[in-house]
């Protein structure tokens, strides 16, 4: 059985893109086959895994159109790890797919009739929450909210929240939040810590709720601000192929334990 | 006559609204008149003023939807400083101003109207390249590029330019970029040094050319990042109101300084 995961949050730079890239290559590395998408019509997932966007090749793009089967767009780039890359033109689709009946369900649909045997699909989402990210909440199991600790990131989780409720209640009933990841921590500031407790206390009063996110947790791997992090990207590879040694490296590797722990509770 | 001034970077997550939170602020306190406003439905520049999303009070929704004339939406924050505050709504302007005939210059329209006597207006925008974002730069005579000097962030600047030299060529003849403003600046990483080395090669090759930045400069003073920026949202103040002596404090003042002198040479 697949696991569709989508990694969002609509506050901008909070590490959606990084967390995707690195977790999903941790993950693959442990032996899972994974498929990675880039929903996010900058295309930096694509970019962060070294694929040039828009090359000779079918993107999410002309999956979400019906132009190109799931299987024939991922493209493969080791043993375990396949990745759809994105594409400028995706801008367009949000506009061009309005009018389409079902729209948030074009990708559930593609996905369903995909034959490659991945055990997880990965779906990175842009800073918003329209058309493209609402695929994304329709077709996942789980949702996972990268949260850079800081203020302005934590208003935002609200709106976020609500709209996961609304998907939940009209579109995907099984749509559970898995959790928050904490991405750029910095342990040492006294900000991090009055937002992670807020977080912990407001997660701790929904127990027992029947809201989505009623047994989401903060993982406990935190990604702490890591340079290498940043400059991984410029050369199209994950952290482990660029710096292995590095906190970056470390973090993600716990985070990616916690995760599989997460699917494969004993 | 009104300067006004669009802060736009679709890379999420870069220092829009800190910039324009701050910047307004430092601009404001030199004896400049100036109005913000909030185009973003996160309303984080509503929150970071101290502001409260969807109070009793029209705001840029009911701008845009002409139910209410921009000076009754400006909210007096002191001596020379207003806001137009955001709310959630406006993520619902997007759609429905889809067919509205000249749809992307309802903003420029509306401030046309303002009879308020601002000297300076600056726009906060989502991290989009969507409709509430074409409205800024229709109604802008200049744009600012706040830019985290990393690696995705870089990339996506190119398609920021090609959007802007649309909107120049289309709508409004008279947009120019006026510069990119450094934000989180890591000065010691060797990733800053590199991607500030391939801005200003590529910002250099325009000189002289037709392009709406052939101009273009980067702000010699750069924002350092500096974790006091991160807290003073969550006190709903500027950085001069809650740590005047900070590095953050320092540099948008010396980013004031510089965007007077853009505006008035000797
Ligand atoms: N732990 C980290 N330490 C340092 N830099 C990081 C870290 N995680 C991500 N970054 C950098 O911070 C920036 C923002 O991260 P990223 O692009 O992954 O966020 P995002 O949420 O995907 O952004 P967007 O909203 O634009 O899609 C990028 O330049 C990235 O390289
Ligand atoms: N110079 C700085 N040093 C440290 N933190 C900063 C700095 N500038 C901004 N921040 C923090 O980094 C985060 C991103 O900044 P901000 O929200 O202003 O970016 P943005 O481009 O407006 O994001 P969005 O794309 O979501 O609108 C915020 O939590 C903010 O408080
Ligand atoms: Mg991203
Ligand atoms: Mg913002």
């Amino acid at each position: 059985v697949v696991q569709t995961v989508a990694i969002i949050n609509q506050k901008g730079g909070v590490g959606k893109t990084t967390t995707v890239a690195n977790l999903g290559a941790a993950v693959a590395a442990g032996g899972h086959r994974l498929c990675l998408i880039d929903m996010d019509p900058q295309a930096h997932l694509t970019l962060h895994m070294g694929l040039e966007p828009g090359a000779n090749q079918p993107g999410i793009y002309q999956v979400l159109t019906g132009d190109a089967p799931l299987d024939d767009a991922a493209v493969k780039l080791n043993e375990n790890l396949s990745a759809v890359p994105s594409v400028i033109d995706l801008a367009a689709a949000e506009t061009e797919l309005v009018s389409v009946v079902g729209r948030e369900q074009i990708l559930r649909d593609r996905l369903s009739d995909c034959n490659s045997g991945f055990e997880y699909v990965m779906v990175d989402c842009p800073p918003s929450l329209g058309l493209l990210t609402l695929n994304a909440l329709a077709a996942a199991d789980y949702v996972f909210i990268p949260l850079q600790a800081h203020f302005l990131a934590l208003q935002g989780l609200g709106m976020l929240l609500e709209t996961i409720s609304l998907v939940q209640q009209r579109i995907n009933p099984a749509l559970k939040v898995g959790g928050v990841i904490l991405c750029m921590y910095e342990k040492q500031t006294r900000l991090a810590g009055e937002v992670v407790a807020d977080l912990e206390e407001f997660l701790q009063a929904a127990r027992g709720s029947d809201v989505p996110w009623a047994d989401a947790n903060i993982f406990s791997a935190a990604i702490r601000r890591n340079i290498k992090l940043a400059e991984c990207p410029s050369y199209g590879k994950t952290i482990f192929d660029y710096d292995p040694y590095s906190h970056g490296a470390m973090d993600y590797d716990a985070l990616a334990e916690e995760f599989l722990a997460f699917f494969s509770p004993q």
